[in-house]
């Protein structure tokens, strides 16, 4: 194998144009990837806060971001979601990329002021979102 | 034209939201979420809405801090079936005759609760009469009294109490003491069947008969005619709002299996376990399961 090894080391290492750092971007977490983000409101700036009395701030935070290609396991997406990537890369770029939104969510209590004057605490399903999905 | 579609689009959503709170219960909705589609609809902040008592506000915000964080998150530590807590002050009460030395009967008031914004969803748990003690009042010992509670009025329906006298009557031992802000009264059998019969409004009359430690009649000197030491009481209704959007704690996320919708009306509240040993029964089974 000495020729072989000889011509090799005769071949220019790499074009000259290549670079190394766009190379290794493909391999990088993409910067905006799909992930929750906070959204810290008070009702008093909704004018809310004359009939809904607690909580004072409310965080519902929301999902957004590309989902990547290669979702897998890590957003708990199923196969369906590759396969739609699969479809508008390859086949129809009418159909959406698969969309980042919210997968599972957490209650919120609220203390209400009814019209008639009593007064309301009332637990809610599904107020907070608590993780994000790519779907 | 895209003016046109969009007018048709908000149309469509907004009878699309119409429908949506009409279709709870056939009445419109007070809950959180309808006024927030009213709100996301007219912008303003839901309907005008009446004063609370500032008293009943404060043990309100006090009960707020026992169930949730600052953010509002339901604490987990808690072993309640109810996601809803309504505080009813009196839409009418009428003072009666003023303290009598001879049978000891401090004060007794009519008061007339509308519960209108209990919607049909929404199964009654537990409920409590709930008195303020203003810090004018100062019982001088520890006073011992019987509450005699009366159910009145034709709102006594007797569809709901079949064979139902024209009042019920209802006795509870309580003591006031100087260092309480708040009195509870525990009417759950008492309001039970109103409540489950979806009565609207209930007449009620108090009188309460007090007795000092040493078995003396606290003279109505102490508490003279024009002073009642009690406020009129608020009532306080725990209940089970079985709608999808509200927050059942105490089924397992894993099973995530909601309660059924609609109650099976043989089994009427018996579907829903009234005490925290039920929960725990209903907790232990589905363990099992």
């Amino acid at each position: 194998g000495q020729e072989t090894v000889s011509s090799e080391l005769k071949k220019p290492p790499v074009p000259a144009s290549f670079n190394l750092s766009e190379y290794f971007k493909q391999f990088l977490f993409p910067q905006n990837e799909c992930e929750l983000h906070d959204f810290r409101l008070s009702f008093s700036q909704l004018k809310w806060d004359n009939w809904i009395v607690a909580p004072h701030r409310y965080n519902p935070r929301y999902c957004k971001g590309d989902c990547p290609r290669a979702v897998g396991h890590r957003y708990g997406s199923p196969v369906h979601t590759m396969v739609q990537n699969i479809i508008h890369e390859k086949l129809d770029s009418s159909v959406p990329r698969p969309s980042c939104v919210p997968a599972k969510y957490s209650p919120l209590s609220v203390l209400t002021i009814e019209p008639d004057g009593s007064i309301a605490y009332k637990e809610y399903e599904d107020m907070i979102a608590t993780t994000c999905t790519c779907r | 034209s895209q003016t046109s579609r969009e007018v048709q689009i908000a149309a469509s959503a907004e009878s699309g939201s119409e429908a949506e709170l009409q279709s709870l219960d056939g009445r419109d909705q007070s809950g959180l979420l309808p006024s927030l589609f009213k709100t996301l609809y007219d912008g303003q902040g839901g309907a005008p809405r009446l004063q609370p008592d500032s008293r009943a506000l404060r043990y309100m915000k006090r009960l707020y801090k026992a169930y949730a964080t600052k953010e509002g998150i339901p604490k987990s530590n808690r072993s309640h079936l109810y996601n809803t807590v309504r505080l009813f002050t009196p839409c009418s009460q009428h003072k009666q005759a003023p303290g009598d030395q001879v049978t000891g009967t401090l004060w007794s008031v009519d008061v007339l609760f509308n519960l209108d914004r209990v919607t049909a969803v929404e199964h009654l748990l537990k409920s409590v009469l709930l008195y303020t003690l203003s810090n004018s009042v100062s019982f001088p010992l520890a006073v011992k009294c019987v509450c005699n509670l009366g159910i009145k009025g034709p709102e006594v329906s007797t569809k709901a109490l079949p064979g139902a006298p024209y009042s019920l009557t209802f006795n509870s031992q309580l003591e006031f003491k100087k260092k309480y802000k708040w009195v509870e009264i525990d009417v759950t059998t008492l309001l039970q069947p109103l409540v489950a019969s979806k009565q609207r409004s209930i007449h009620m009359s108090v009188n309460f008969t007090c007795v000092r430690d040493q078995g003396r009649h606290p003279s109505a000197q102490n508490s003279s005619s024009d002073r009642t030491p009690l406020g009129p009481p608020s009532l306080l209704l725990y209940l089970n709002d079985t709608s999808a959007q509200a927050y059942h704690s105490w089924y397992s996320p894993r099973y995530r299996r909601r309660p059924s919708q609609h109650p099976d009306p043989e089994r009427g509240l018996s579907a829903y376990p009234l005490g925290e040993e039920a929960a725990g029964s209903v907790r232990a089974s589905r363990h099992r399961r």
